[in-house]
């Protein structure tokens, strides 16, 4: 781990004065190697470093702890920081639409039924809108999911092919609901699949959101800064949800993701049941990405 | 890659930082790059790229031959498992498809009777393609729609029998009994069945696909692996390490989400995608 390795590295010293600017150079290759391994983008990973090293030349060495460790404590705090700030709740002013985006696969129509689900144990009235008119049996999809949960689906003809004119009859099918607020499900795209991003504006502009929610499997690799710079340039996101975060991934794109957006992560998707959604946790999240 | 630059050193920094960000992983970048760096004054700017492409082809060695029909007239059975979401349903959906053009008979077996919708998403593609499927309902036992669609096959004279599975986190050893059991009921028709165990990886998945590998090695000893998604911006950098490591050679590529968005894997071309 980070901290065996980083306390390798500084076995002989011990507690007294500043670390010194070779502890720190030498802990910056080790931390490198950390998040790299963690699958934090490798730009994102140097301004980091770049970033704690200025603080870590201020600390002092403190008597009861080795630098490594100290070293370690700052790049946790300084990552447990980033990722949690301004992890406010959601927005759900009326009317409360909420737009779930990401690539293909990523959780999606999942995370749509579990936040139907926490949004209704908070005691809202929530109501699910299927707009993925692309993967097969999709609706089907979500569908099941929302009867599971108890949850109204409005599904549209799967054979309707204007994402736009479901969102339309769904906005008219929601007058007629006792809902609150509403999820609406999208298909999945690449962020670079410029065809679909601008449907994906269309009907953002369209719907006029309070929330758009980046959702993103926890084990994106390099790319993450990618899916998140793209998304959030073509139609902005208030939030994102990491998923698969039951798995071992690292995690490392939850902090690409979010020092490029500067958007909060908002949930953990942390299983396959309806429950299994979260509160994203930063500080277990930093302590999993240095490993 | 300062590649074209003629007469001019390598820049070194710019190779490593061009395979991390293909996702090949740090661990692996660095060998690669040691490698190189060892050929002393052999590689300039202008050979820089030649030189990683023909060290990264070593690696991935030579693309195994298409799933082939079998002589005894038995079905080729394909077990198709990964973790959930990276494109197994639709890939299965794919290969058929190109069996099918290829003159084969196909059948599939729906054996995600978990997920919602799974069996529904699966149906739509085989009527779709015209193939047939076996299924069960909702939740019901995996290893027995393997057992009854390997039976089907049997009887039916079928080319290649494709079994999907339910995604799984490589983490959850109930699921992982779960999938050894599906290979082990399989087997019981025919004791060399399985014949193809993939995995299928998601292109932009970063370390984890290696991690995903070697859980799903240990299950089912995977000799083949599809990288989807090609089609977006993740190189698929992981497969390289997953070779290295495990020798499970990449098959196929997705690149769409259509049925025709299906390749057999061409090391030239993916790495050209990563340089
Ligand atoms: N283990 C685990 N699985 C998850 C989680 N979230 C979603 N999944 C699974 O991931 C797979 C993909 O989920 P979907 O909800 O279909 O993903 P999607 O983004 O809607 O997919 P597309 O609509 O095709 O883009 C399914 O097998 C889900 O059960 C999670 O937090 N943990
Ligand atoms: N762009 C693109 N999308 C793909 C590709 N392969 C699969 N997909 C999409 O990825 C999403 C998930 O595909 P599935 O086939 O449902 O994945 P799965 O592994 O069976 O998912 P689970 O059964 O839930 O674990 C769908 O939206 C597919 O259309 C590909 O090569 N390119
Ligand atoms: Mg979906
Ligand atoms: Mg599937």
């Amino acid at each position: 781990s980070l901290s065996d390795n980083l306390q390798n590295t500084f076995k002989k010293i011990r507690g007294h004065g500043k670390l010194t600017e070779k502890n720190i150079t030498d802990a910056m290759r080790e931390v490198r190697m950390a998040l790299l391994e963690a699958d934090v983008e490798f730009s994102v990973a140097k301004t980091f470093i770049a970033n704690v090293k200025e603080r870590a030349l201020g600390e002092t060495v403190l008597k009861s702890v080795s630098p490594g460790q100290q070293i370690v404590k700052i790049f946790q705090d300084e990552m447990a920081a980033l990722l949690g700030v301004d992890a406010e709740g959601l927005d759900l002013n009326p009317p409360a639409r909420i737009l779930m985006v990401g690539l293909n696969g990523a959780g999606k129509t999942t995370t749509s039924a579990k936040l139907a689900l926490h949004l209704r144990k908070e005691g809202r009235r929530p109501l699910l809108v299927a707009c993925d008119l692309m993967r097969p049996a999709a609706i089907d999809q979500l569908a099941t999911l929302g009867k599971q949960i108890d949850v109204p689906v409005y599904t549209p003809d799967p054979n309707e092919k204007d994402v736009l004119k479901v969102a339309k009859d769904a906005l008219k099918w929601i007058e007629n609901q006792n809902g609150t607020v509403t999820i609406f499900d999208t298909a999945g795209r690449q962020e670079i699949d410029n065809e679909l991003v601008a449907e994906l504006k269309k009907l953002r502009d369209f719907l006029d959101p309070k929330e758009t929610l980046l959702v993103a499997d926890s084990a994106t690799g390099q790319q993450a800064v990618s899916v998140a710079q793209h998304f959030e340039e073509a139609i902005g996101i208030t939030g994102i949800v990491l998923t698969k975060l039951d798995g071992d991934a690292r995690g490392g794109a939850a902090l690409s993701m979010r020092s490029v957006t500067q958007k909060p992560i908002k949930f953990a998707g942390v299983g396959e049941k309806m429950s299994e959604l979260e509160a994203f946790d930063p500080e277990r999240v930093a302590g999993r990405i240095l490993g | 890659l300062n590649r074209f630059k003629s007469g001019e050193p390598v820049d070194w920094d710019d190779l490593e930082e061009t395979l991390i960000t293909g996702d090949l992983g740090i661990r692996l970048t660095t060998e690669i790059v040691d490698i190189l760096q060892a050929k002393k004054g052999q590689i300039t700017a202008e050979t820089i790229v030649e030189a990683c492409t023909e060290e990264i082809k070593s690696i991935l060695g030579e693309s195994p031959a298409l799933p082939q029909k079998r002589e005894d007239g038995l079905p080729t059975v394909i077990l198709v498992a990964g973790v959930n979401g990276v494109g197994k349903t639709t890939s299965i959906a794919k290969l058929a498809h190109l069996l099918k053009k290829q003159g084969n008979s196909v059948m599939l077996a729906a054996a995600d009777t978990f997920r919602a919708a799974a069996i529904e998403q699966l149906t739509v593609w085989a009527d779709r393609l015209d193939v047939p499927i076996i299924k069960t309902q909702y939740q019901g036992d995996p290893s027995a729609v393997c057992y009854d669609a390997h039976k089907s096959a049997i009887t039916n004279n079928v080319d290649f029998l494709i079994c999907d599975t339910a995604g799984r986190l490589h983490t959850k050893s109930n699921l992982m009994e779960e999938l050894k059991k599906i290979e082990r009921t399989i087997a019981k028709q025919d004791d060399t069945a399985p014949h193809e165990r993939w995995i299928v990886v998601d292109a932009t998945t970063g370390s984890n696909a290696l991690n995903q590998a070697r859980e799903f090695n240990k299950a089912l000893e995977l000799n083949g692996l599809i990288v989807t998604k090609l089609d977006g911006s993740g190189k698929g950098g992981s497969i390289v390490a997953v070779k290295h490591e495990l020798d499970i050679p990449a098959r196929f590529i997705g690149t769409g989400e259509g049925e025709n968005d299906f390749s057999a894997f061409d090391s030239d071309a993916f790495i050209a995608s990563i340089l």
